[in-house]
């Protein structure tokens, strides 16, 4: 639950990816591209919370809740890391970060 | 002529300056003609807007607004131990504080709707960055940020893939589009040497980069100095200078209103007010429209310390000032008589390989390139806006580094300045510089890349392995850049700033926001259980009812015979822990004297036979002689 609610909730302390699909040209419904998204993050053991933003492909992928051991969440980056890097479907991906921003 | 009952108006020099006349943004003249911001929506994207708070309620948009650190809609501050999270609301206040309600100070563009886009005030990832530059992006036409990367003079930073896309996506389909207008404060580096090139928000094309002046038009300490700034405006100075008057939350200790509100993060939320004033004139400005007026109506002025240079468009910039002070008046007079520049043309050279030496000072390295009719005769790029270098260059001291573009003009543009904070080691990879100096001018020409190594050590030199070019620009022609020139100067009479004389304005394009509805969690969670619930009483009626079937089945066996109840454990019976369902009939024998079998309604949903009743009333023996008339059983 604290992971729903699309990309706007953001899934505190778990790892996440930032992924760009590839869309192909017959696709125009955002829901087949949301699909192929979804079983994109089954394949890499992490949950599709939504597409980032306004951003067409740009989707969110969140480790599932319940991974706490440092050995767990090393491996489900080395798991994420490798799905999502060899796949076709991928355009880029990149591990969410925390932003250093300051106030001017 | 205009007068407003809110009891700090007197003190916000920045808005009318009584004490130094001409030291201000000049909008009283825009305000006597209407021009207040009306139809206009800033957003305010920092730690959350207190829309409560008297002086903001009134021109609060909550249709614009969200709340990305709590996933909702309200982007209302948190108070923290700091007491640090007024800084969004300070800002909201000085682009739409209301008049003349007796309450504190009056916004630049007090007649625009106000948003928040509370987004600073927790962890922040690439992802709610883009999230939040996007947010609402058909009702909000201004994004107001002030904030960025560290400002320590050793951080080279910025916007990621997610932050550049989303960006990117805002200037091609925000505001119906004409493009979102993205507007960030230059940084607040002054004291650590740092430069805004150095800041990915700062040097994009897609930003309004805007610096701060104190009320002596001077740079102030904290004011960092950088090539791709497009326009300063007022904000605080040093001690004895005044700094700006704005709203403020009344959280914590704060009390609706504040005096002290200083720094780049001042500066850009008054550009985004005056930007707002422009586009009530002229809605279907687009964003390099907004860009091109400011480049084209900023005023220089006397400052020894600025160094102001003319290009060969005659546009001055400093590295201190960019183009010069924002003027609310020259702004919207322009914008009133302003048609669309030509789409936005580029040229991208190849990745040029060097892997030469970069010397120590006082010699250089100097690397050419030179673009050609040809290079531009596809894209019909003719004269410059933005030019941007891309660079890879090793060495073991980062801010050593000097990095000058000297455009075909001759045109000087300080891209890298050495950072004597900067230590890193890591060097620059395809980090990207810019600078809008040669704004105007001719782009086809040699350019000229020279890097210098101003740092004392004398050992190992860095590389420069390679670098890239990028111009944009349009197809104008310096003629027709000198024609607009003209156009402009001849509108700041205010001759055409009446409501009489108004350019045709398409109405812009019908974008859906494709956020539609998101649950937030708290109304997931109630669905949820809600439908947990659901099912468990479901579930639990229909084994009811499947259980009082299976009884009443049995008892009308019972009419043909002795009924057999369903064998019960000896045991149970002994604790009178069995539990089954008698089905509560009502069975009329031959008199009409209705009896009742079963036990007395137990608590709904569980029929428990009373043991008592049970003894002495079993299930209704049917004779089998009777007549043929069958046994009324009303269950």
């Amino acid at each position: 639950l604290a992971g729903a609610g699309g990309p706007e909730a953001q899934h505190p302390g778990g790892l996440s990816w930032a992924v760009h699909l590839h869309s192909r040209a017959d696709e125009r419904e955002e829901k087949t591209l949301e699909q192929r998204a979804d079983a994109l993050a089954q394949a890499a053991g992490l949950v599709n919370t939504g597409r980032i933003g306004e951003l067409h492909g740009h989707y969110l992928f969140v480790q599932p809740a319940g991974h706490g051991q440092a050995v767990e969440v090393e491996a489900v980056r080395q798991r994420a890391e490798a799905a999502l890097a060899g796949h076709e479907d991928v355009r880029w991906h990149s591990e969410q970060r925390l932003l250093k921003r300051t106030k001017r | 002529s205009v007068h407003f009952n809110d009891p700090k108006y007197p003190q916000q020099w920045h808005l009318n300056n009584r004490r130094s006349p001409g030291r201000d943004i000049n909008v009283t003249g825009v305000w006597e003609r209407n021009v207040t911001g009306r139809g206009v929506t800033v957003v305010v994207v920092d730690d959350g807007v207190e829309h409560t708070v008297q002086d903001i309620a009134p021109n609060y948009s909550p249709e614009g607004s969200y709340d990305l650190n709590s996933n909702d809609p309200d982007p209302m501050p948190h108070p923290d131990v700091e007491n640090g999270n007024h800084h969004g609301t300070r800002c909201a206040g000085e682009i739409a504080a209301v008049p003349n309600n007796s309450f504190c100070a009056v916004g630049v563009a007090y007649g625009s709707r106000i948003a928040g886009i509370r987004v600073l005030d927790g962890p922040l990832t690439d992802s709610m960055e883009a999230v939040a530059f996007n947010k609402h992006y058909q009702i909000n036409d201004i994004y107001s940020c002030s904030w960025g990367p560290d400002d320590d003079g050793k951080t080279v930073d910025g916007p990621h893939q997610l932050g550049k896309a989303a960006l990117q996506h805002g200037v091609m389909a925000g505001r119906q589009g004409f493009g979102s207008i993205f507007v960030v404060a230059s940084g607040n580096g002054g004291q650590h040497n740092d430069n805004c090139n150095y800041d990915g928000y700062a040097n994009s094309i897609y930003t309004v980069t805007i610096g701060a002046v104190d009320e002596e038009g001077r740079m102030p300490f904290y004011a960092e100095e950088c090539a791709s700034m497009l326009a300063v405006t007022f904000s605080g100075g040093d001690k004895m200078l005044r700094s700006i008057v704005t709203t403020d939350w009344d959280l914590q200790r704060g009390t609706g209103c504040t005096e002290g509100h200083t720094g780049t993060s001042a500066a850009a939320p008054l550009a985004a007010g005056m930007i707002a004033l422009m586009l009530q004139v002229r809605p279907c400005l687009t964003w390099r429209d907004v860009q091109h007026i400011i480049v084209f109506t900023a005023t220089q002025y006397e400052d020894r310390h600025a160094d102001w240079v003319t290009n060969e468009a005659g546009f001055s910039h400093s590295h201190q000032h960019g183009f010069g002070l924002l003027n609310a008046w020259r702004l919207v007079n322009a914008a009133k008589v302003w048609t669309s520049v030509p789409y936005l043309a580029s040229y991208v050279s190849p990745v040029i390989k060097e892997n030469k030496a970069i010397p120590q000072t006082p010699s250089a390295l100097e690397v050419l390139w030179n673009v050609s009719r040809t290079d531009l005769e596809m894209s019909g790029l003719k004269t410059l806006e933005h030019v941007a270098v891309t660079v890879s260059i090793t060495h073991p001291r980062r801010g050593s580094l000097e990095l000058k573009l000297f455009c075909p003009s001759g045109m000087m543009s300080l891209i890298g300045a050495p950072r004597s904070m900067d230590s890193d080691p890591g060097g620059f990879s395809d980090w990207t510089f810019s600078t809008v100096r040669c704004w105007g001018e001719r782009a086809r020409g040699v350019y000229r890349l020279v890097v210098r190594d101003v740092g004392d050590e004398s050992l190992h030199v860095g590389v420069l392995q390679q670098w890239q070019l990028t111009l944009y620009g349009s197809v104008w022609s310096p003629v027709d850049i000198r024609d607009r020139q003209r156009l402009l100067e001849s509108a700041m009479s205010g001759k055409y700033l009446h409501d009489g004389f108004s350019l045709p304005c398409p109405p812009g394009l019908k974008i859906p926001e494709e956020d539609g509805y998101t649950i937030t969690p708290n109304t997931l969670k109630t669905l949820v259980l809600v439908g947990c619930f659901t099912i468990f009483w479901t579930v639990y009626y229909m084994l009811e009812m499947y259980l009082s079937q299976r009884s009443v089945a049995a008892s009308s066996a019972c009419g043909r015979g002795p009924c057999h109840w369903p064998h019960r454990s000896r045991k149970a019976k002994e604790e009178g822990t069995e539990l089954e369902s008698v089905p509560l009939c009502h069975s009329k024998d031959l008199g009409g004297v209705e009896t009742e079998s079963g036990g007395p309604p137990a608590s709904p949903g569980l029929l428990v036979p009373d043991p008592l009743v049970q003894s002495s009333k079993s299930a209704p023996d049917c004779p089998p002689d009777l007549p043929q008339r069958r046994e009324e059983q009303i269950c």
